[in-house]
Order: structure tokens, then sequence, then C-alpha cells
């Protein structure tokens, strides 16, 4: 473990803590795209297969169970809370998921890591959360404005793959001394997803203006 | 085969 992933992974759970206080404090999920919340669900799902199988640290089972518990309890208000599910804006959550889904699904069946059921489930995992941010910045340009607790949601939700980044440059240097494409590239595709948003962030942070997306 | 990458990490 180095301080690039324990930052990393704290930044992640943050952006989840930050996400449920909305929910849970607010009763409401106005401005989050549930189809993002169902590809989270489904990369951690696919991605955690080894929960019971591999062993590697309390820290690493405790927080895989966090993160596959809070992604699914973000998904169940949003979806079935009588409150909550009545502010989701459905009409504006229009991205096509199921392409993602499917054309993630292809790609790890033609690029796996290595052909395993297990394998090819984490690859397609791997793949699924480089992209499954897009319907909720897709949703963001079309909210009028986004208030502060879904910005900083986005925002520590992008910074934690950017740190894995760093996490990745450091373990290559330090002990793997391998190329990891898979994870690197698809790393590198999910942050730069976010450039245009960490930019109008953090104008809207130094100018203290409410953010706002271009359409 | 081989176990992926990184499989230590979240």
């Amino acid at each position: 473990m180095n301080v690039f992933r324990l930052a990393g992974d704290m930044t992640h759970l943050l952006s989840i803590v930050v996400l449920l206080l909305k929910i849970r404090t607010t009763k409401s999920c106005a401005g989050i795209s549930l189809k993002t919340q169902e590809l989270y669900v489904l990369v951690f799902l696919t991605r955690y297969l080894d929960l019971f199988t591999r062993y590697f640290s309390v820290y690493n089972v405790l927080m895989k169970l966090i993160f596959i518990g809070t992604s699914v309890a973000i998904f169940w208000y949003m979806r079935y809370h009588k409150v909550v599910k009545q502010t989701y804006s459905k009409d504006l959550d229009s991205f096509r998921h199921y392409h993602l889904i499917l054309g993630c699904f292809l790609m790890a069946l033609l690029i796996p890591f290595d052909f395993s059921v297990t394998e090819v489930l984490w690859t397609f995992s791997i793949y699924l959360e480089a992209v499954a941010i897009l319907p909720q910045l897709v949703l963001l340009q079309k909210s009028r404005n986004i208030d502060n607790l879904t910005g900083n949601y986005v925002f520590l939700l992008g910074a934690y793959r950017a740190l894995y980044l760093l996490n990745w440059i450091y373990r290559f240097f330090t002990e793997i001394h391998k190329i990891r494409w898979i994870p690197w590239i698809s790393g590198l595709v999910q942050t730069a997803l976010y450039a245009d948003f960490f930019y109008y962030y953090i104008q809207s942070w130094r100018k203290h203006e409410e953010l706002k997306l271009p359409a | 085969g081989p176990s992926s990458p990184s499989k230590d990490e979240l």
C-alpha cells in the first residue's frame, strides 16, 4: 500500500459518503444519474468476484464490502425509496448506458487480461468503470444548476482515479516494473473524461460562482 | 492463468 493508493481509496470512499449524505439529508437525488449508479454496482460486482476466494487484507475485504454495500444502497434509494425516487430527473438521465455495458463486455471478450471467466469479468469492470461517469456528466450538462454536494461528489469520484494513476506510476518504479496496459489506459481514459468538469469545477470554486457546465 | 494485475487493489 502506498500513499497514492490510500489517498485514492479514501477519496473514492469520501465521494460515496458525500453522495449518500446528499440523498439522506436532502431526501433528494436531483441531478444524480441513476444510470451511472447502476453501472457502478455492476463494476463492483464484476470486479470483486474474488471477495470470498482470495484474501489480501482486512482493509481489502472491508473496502470491497463497503463499496458494494453503499453503491447498492444508493441504487435502492434512487429506485425504490418513496420520497427520493420522486426527485429523480428521469427525463434528463437519457444516456443509453446499455450500449456502454454491451460495448465494454465485447471489449473484455476481445481484449481480456486472461481468458477465464473471472479475468474477463474483471477486465469488463475496468473498461466499464472508465465510462461509467458518462451518463452523470451528460445529466450535469442538462441540469440548470448543480448543487454543491453533487459537484463535490463528481469531483471526488474523478480525483480518486487520478490518484490511482499516480499509484500505478509509483508501483511501476518501486515494485512491479511491468506495464499494466488494461487498468492504465482505462484509468487514463476515465480521468480524461473528467477533464472539462475539473476545469469548470475549479473555476467555480476560485470565482465563488455556481458550478455550470456548458451545454 | 496469471491473476490479473494489481488484484490487491480496489
